[in-house]
């Protein structure tokens, strides 16, 4: 028997909108501890982990693990007939091969649940290893949005670069080129506000802007951003989901030949 | 001009 129960049904929803633009199909894996996804894009670009620890959770009992193959379209779909305050509980039977979701109106009122079949997704795990990245910026999320956003009017690659004056996102197109710098600046009111820069060596890494939009669908899930790169490694992009885990996004960078 | 590299580049299978 599985079953997982969140008062903020909303989080939920968030989550599916940050993933469901990179991911089609994945298996949300549940043992004890939790409830993990790891997913490539289809083109093996970039990698997407949720992570949603058990104790985040109003209620979870998860009896025997379980891997639960998923559209995640579809479950976004469903999820849109949840209320933001709606409870969002979702059950499973150890043998079955649905999952129903119920949505619980805040004054329990009103109570709806959908089920979903199961899919059979065929899907390895990669090992990420633990490493120390040279450079990693905190940032609010929605600056960092905003950059990516603002940069993907002139092209289509953004690189960028961390020194000791600061981050720099630069990009170059058929009309033109930008830059955008962002400084160290921990003087704000608000530790969210801040932008904070944690260098050991300076690293300069180019990336495809398309994917970094799509990490950018997690900005609702928290107000900054952390992004960690090393020469020769994925950037890690992670937005915290609190108290409950991450949603992390590996994205392989470009590289001269 | 630079080569798109592929996560599997990276990170090996479990």
């Amino acid at each position: 028997m599985l079953e997982l129960r969140l008062l903020q049904g909303g989080l939920l929803k968030k989550v599916l909108e940050a993933m469901r633009e990179l991911v089609t199909d994945a298996n949300f894996d549940c043992s004890r501890s939790g409830c993990s996804l790891q997913a490539m894009d289809s083109s093996h670009v970039a990698l997407v982990a949720l992570l949603l620890r058990s104790d985040g959770f109003d209620h979870f009992r998860c009896d025997r693990n379980r891997s639960m193959g998923m559209n995640l379209n579809h479950v976004a779909k469903l999820l849109r007939c949840a209320g933001n305050d709606d409870i969002v509980t979702l059950k499973a039977d150890d043998d079955g091969d649905t999952v129903t979701f119920m949505f619980e109106s805040p004054k329990q009122d009103k109570i709806a649940d959908f089920e979903m079949k199961l899919m059979d997704i065929q899907s390895e795990h990669l090992g990420i290893p633990e490493a120390e990245y040279q450079a990693i910026v905190k940032m609010p999320s929605q600056e960092f949005a905003r950059i990516c956003r603002d940069l993907s009017t002139i092209g289509d690659t953004v690189v960028i670069s961390v020194t000791k004056e600061g981050v720099k996102f630069s990009t170059k197109g058929d009309i033109g080129s930008a830059n955008i710098v962002c400084r160290q600046n921990t003087t704000v009111d608000k530790p969210e506000e801040s932008t904070v820069i944690e260098m050991k060596d300076p690293v300069s890494l180019t990336f495809a802007l398309r994917y970094l939009i799509s990490f950018t669908k997690a900005t609702p899930l928290s107000n900054t951003v952390t992004v960690s790169m090393s020469s020769d490694l994925p950037m890690v992009v992670e937005y915290k989901i609190a108290d409950m885990g991450y949603i992390r996004y590996y994205l392989a960078p470009k590289i001269d030949e | 001009k630079p080569k798109q590299q592929t996560i599997s580049r990276f990170f090996a299978p479990k």
